[in-house]
């Protein structure tokens, strides 16, 4: 993945 | 958002207000390993660093708040205002022999070679081993307040709760994060000891004796 992933879990 | 990954949350904020009324109410922190609560508030530390630059919604902001500051809340109360109740002989696990080979992993296997990246992957993998150094006293003392088994019960069910979500997300949603999931297989089988005894002693109103 490029970019740092967009964590969407706690 | 599914039904497994909000029980696992409450379930999460359940174990964090019941450790915080456990040792508030009783005004002692007795049989509560201060080095698992570190280790828990280092967890959020260096997983919650994107509070303030990614917004995901209300709920996570929110939440992540709430972990941040009751982790430092218990650490505090730990080690600060009843740091006379702390059982540091007890409490004796060398959580270097966590944090090392955590942060070496974090450095090996992670899925992006950045700063937030790999602090993400190194509170992934403390995570699921935080848990040792209460489990550790638990059996050192051999036993445990049954207040203290509830917490450690929702503590892991938590996560297991995100395996269920896991599940889910990756059948629905077809997302999976393999670090995640193996690191919170590991922290789940971790518990398992300790979930068999809780069922089987504590739910029938024994105290939680460890096999000395």
């Amino acid at each position: 993945p490029g970019e740092y992933s967009k964590k969407d879990e706690l | 958002m599914n039904i497994f990954r909000l029980a696992g949350d409450l379930a999460h904020v359940f174990a964090i207000i019941i450790l915080l009324l456990k040792i508030w109410k009783t005004r002692s922190c007795a049989g509560i390993s201060g080095k698992s609560q570190i280790l828990f508030a280092l967890v959020y530390l260096t997983r919650y660093l994107d509070l303030f630059t990614t917004y995901v919604s209300l709920y996570n902001s929110v939440m992540k708040v709430l972990f941040l500051a009751s982790s430092g809340a218990t650490v505090y109360l730990m080690y600060v205002k009843f740091r006379a109740t702390y059982d540091r002989n007890h409490d004796s696990f060398r959580i270097e022999f966590l944090l090392v080979p955590c942060l070496l992993l974090s450095l090996l296997i992670n899925h992006e070679f950045t700063v937030m990246e790999v602090l993400w992957t190194f509170s992934i993998y403390l995570e699921s081993v935080a848990i040792l150094p209460q489990l550790f006293m638990v059996s050192k003392t051999g036993e445990a307040e049954s207040i203290t088994s509830h917490y450690l019960f929702a503590l892991g069910s938590y996560r297991a709760l995100y395996l269920l979500n896991w599940v889910y997300r990756y059948i629905v949603e077809s997302h999976y994060d393999l670090i995640a999931i193996f690191a919170g297989i590991v922290q789940t089988i971790l518990y398992c000891d300790f979930f068999y005894l809780y069922i089987t002693k504590v739910l029938k109103g024994k105290k939680l004796q460890l096999p000395a």
